[in-house]
């Protein structure tokens, strides 16, 4: 416990953040305990959850560099079951920081890893708190932020969108996996590849959908995510397309995904 | 002369290789002499304008650290009237040995002002090159990649996607090119910002539009880039949007948009 996992991209506006809050506010509305940590100093994932700028420090930024517990780092989410550690604009300089560091790869695992004993006075319950799952939304690079969270993964999700820059900076994604599970963590293993903003009307999407499905098989999730425009209103709202619009098909689909991954999960 | 476009926003998935690439074969056609820089590590750029994986090196990386005459970096495109210096996968490596350089935001200026003698010999005509415009495709963050382009930079464009989380992102990137003018490069000028990926059925981007024109006024762009599935298929072709298909409403735009940009560089 807890089990982490890392939604990761070096490829720009794939849906990563858009994943990573949805497939956790799932999770929470099927009981499970979850602690979203957003690591991109664009700090999307503390929008998409209500997180007002204000109130994002000490965010993730003082947990990577062990500056505060990690407890204190906490906010409730309107979603009940669901936490975050959200980022500020302090997380921007964090990757020039830790070049210099000894064991820079290791910051967030060594900080993650430690139990949070409560959720902080003002933030939450106040007692002390067994995540299921941490979540972590990585920035669109494969820097030393992202290589934290790949070091600290038991499990990566790669949002796939189903366009040819993406298609063809997945294999560089793949291969920097394979060198962290070779050097810093033996225990990273692919979870799965999320096919995203899919247009079942245009023929681009179907010809990657069809590429990555004869490249890496059932590694690739059954339920794909279409293109959806509530996905897309849903965060000026701070809402999950979930909360914000549960019958429409982008929400459904990521139940659907959901739902698929932890069955995945289940069957470890 | 030449005069330094840079293409940036830190926001993923926005269009900043798509119209890196379409502007500089749109002024390319109307006779500019045109050299675009890849300063991504994915090397969209060079994807998409057919430039082969192994033909990358020594590419933008070994500009930037000034390894070799710039000259040798320069590759001829398919596209006539325009260079391009491409991005290989050593560029990756380049932000984490920048960090500890004196003088770190100041290498891309240095290298890129010194004047290319001559096309490099396995590449180009071999004579002195008197380039018009260099357009630099940042990668999506604010590291040094992006800071050394600003620093070099006489002009920025901005594409804007026409949704929320990269309306949030704006108001940031502005205040770092405010930030780098002050502190780094007096002459650098916010150019311009593009409405990419637009909608018209959409109420989101007409909302959008809208909250950029009243606080930007004509800092943004008559036309917009709509949203068109004509541009995501081009980068399999290895060819522009302008070349793959010219009668596109994608292509269209970029075509006027270039004319407006060029109206504008004719006002200064
Ligand atoms: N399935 C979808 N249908 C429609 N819009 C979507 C979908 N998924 C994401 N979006 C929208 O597309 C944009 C990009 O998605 P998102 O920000 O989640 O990607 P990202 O990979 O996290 O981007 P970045 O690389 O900048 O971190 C967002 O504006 C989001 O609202
Ligand atoms: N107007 C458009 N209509 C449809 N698709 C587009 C449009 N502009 C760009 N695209 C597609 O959307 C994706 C993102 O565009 P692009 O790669 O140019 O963005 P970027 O900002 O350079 O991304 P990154 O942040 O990863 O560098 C690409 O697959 C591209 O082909
Ligand atoms: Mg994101
Ligand atoms: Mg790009």
């Amino acid at each position: 416990k807890p089990r982490i996992i890392v939604v990761a991209n070096q490829k720009g506006g794939v849906g990563k953040t858009t994943t990573t809050i949805n497939l956790a506010t799932a999770m929470a509305a099927v009981g499970k305990r979850v602690l979203m940590v957003d690591l991109d100093p664009q700090g999307n994932a503390s929008t998409g959850v209500g997180i007002a700028p204000a109130q994002r420090t000490p965010g993730s930024y003082a947990v990577l560099f062990g500056d505060v517990p990690m407890a204190q780092a906490i906010r409730q989410t309107a979603i009940p079951g669901l936490d975050i550690i959200p980022a500020a604009s302090d997380l921007a300089g964090a990757e020039i920081e830790l070049v210099p560091e000894a064991n820079r790869e290791y910051f967030l695992n060594t900080n993650l890893r430690a139990r949070p004993q409560t959720v902080g006075e003002g933030q939450g319950s106040g007692s002390p708190v067994d995540y299921d799952y941490i979540i972590i939304d990585c920035p669109p690079a494969l820097g030393l932020l992202t290589l934290n969270a790949l070091v600290a993964a038991d499990a990566v999700l790669v949002p796939l969108q189903c366009e040819f820059y993406a298609l063809e900076g997945l294999s560089h994604l793949l291969r920097t996996i394979d060198i962290i599970k070779r050097n810093y963590n033996p225990h990273l293993e692919l979870q799965g590849v999320i096919l995203t903003m899919y247009d079942r009307r245009n023929a681009l999407s179907r010809q990657v959908e069809d590429e990555v499905r004869a490249y890496l098989g059932d590694k690739v999730y059954q339920n794909v995510i279409p293109r959806n425009v509530r996905i897309s209103e849903a965060p000026s709202h701070g809402k999950p397309v979930l909360i914000y619009d549960f019958r429409s098909t982008g929400a459904q689909a990521y139940i659907l995904l959901a739902r698929e991954i932890l069955q995945r999960e289940a069957a470890l």
